[in-house]
């Protein structure tokens, strides 16, 4: 699964995620990914999320809604995805991943799983990762 | 208002060989999402780019290199929303197009409404003169490896060569 969330300088949001699903799934198995409010949403008030995962359970979870609601109420962006994202495999017992930006610009970044590969580029700086809690720095 | 384009590809047990092209291929998403953002494009110009960009990708799962059903064959879906309209875009079980991400944009600027999935939103591709590209042409050899694995475990999710028995999950 890939993803996508955009703030222009217009201070317009989108969130976009496409993906060719699970392994060996059967056909016709749609997961979370074309489902607004599980795998992409986007709020210019609030912000946007795209999710990758485990897509029955994200869909279960309306993962990417939930993190927005959680911003809605005053979380910050990390913290909204990674509460989400952990009450999520608390309950359900899967994993998934997911970025986040706010309204401001503003970063989340989490995964219940080993690992998510992500990039952001703000300004002069492109910033990455793929291991949990690890990120480096390019100026570009 | 400082633009950012942020990226992500899919979340899992990635095997240790796989992480230098997943992360080359999210750093370049990024950057040409944002390159898009700097010629004036909107933020929903920069989703579809960047997302775009990853599934041209083979190693990510979307586009070409999609992982395969159990028939062997490439199944996919996308969705995209624009935040200031709260406009959305989604297909479903879409085959055989390079880029259904766009094809999503289609649905949530040519049509009333938000999915379109199977036949349907094969039709409306075709109505959209998208681009049909030959059955099997998104499947590539470590798709097929893939699967082969997939059914020969009995289901667990495997990468080619991994030594653990979970993968990408989604």
């Amino acid at each position: 699964t890939v993803g996508a969330v955009a703030l222009d300088f217009n201070g317009h949001i989108a969130a976009a995620t496409s993906t060719g699903g699970l392994n060996g799934k059967h056909p016709g198995r749609v997961g979370d990914s074309p489902i607004i409010g599980s795998g992409t949403y986007a709020r210019d008030d609030v912000g946007a999320v795209s999710a990758t995962g485990h897509g029955e359970t994200i869909s279960k979870w309306c993962l990417a809604h939930s993190i927005i609601t959680a911003m809605q109420r005053g979380a910050d962006p990390q913290t909204a995805t990674e509460t989400s994202l952990n009450q999520m495999t608390d309950k359900l017992k899967e994993t998934a991943g997911a970025i986040c930006i706010s309204k401001e610009g503003k970063v989340g970044i989490g995964m219940t799983t080993k690992r998510m590969s992500w990039a952001y580029r703000k300004g002069d700086e492109l910033v990455y990762g793929i291991d949990k809690g690890k990120q480096e720095v390019e100026n570009v | 208002m400082e633009p950012i384009v942020l990226v992500h590809g899919g979340a899992g047990n990635v095997r240790d060989s796989r992480v230098p092209p997943k992360v080359a291929a999210v750093k370049v998403a990024a950057i040409r999402g944002y390159e898009v953002l700097e010629r004036g494009g909107s933020a929903v110009d920069a989703v579809e780019e960047a997302v775009r960009t990853m599934e041209d990708d083979e190693c990510m799962n979307s586009g070409h290199g999609s992982v395969l059903n159990s028939e062997g064959k490439v199944e996919m879906d996308s969705s995209i929303m624009n935040g200031a309209t709260m406009d959305a875009g989604c297909v479903a079980v879409v085959r055989d197009i390079a880029h259904p991400v766009s094809l999503a944009r289609m649905v949530m600027e040519k049509t009333p409404y938000v999915m379109l999935a199977g036949e349907g939103a094969m039709g409306f591709a075709k109505e959209m003169d998208v681009e049909m590209l030959p059955p099997g042409a998104l499947v590539t050899d470590d798709a097929q490896k893939a699967l082969e694995i997939y059914k020969q475990t009995g289901g667990v999710f495997y990468e080619i060569g991994e030594t653990e028995t979970v993968g990408e999950v989604g």
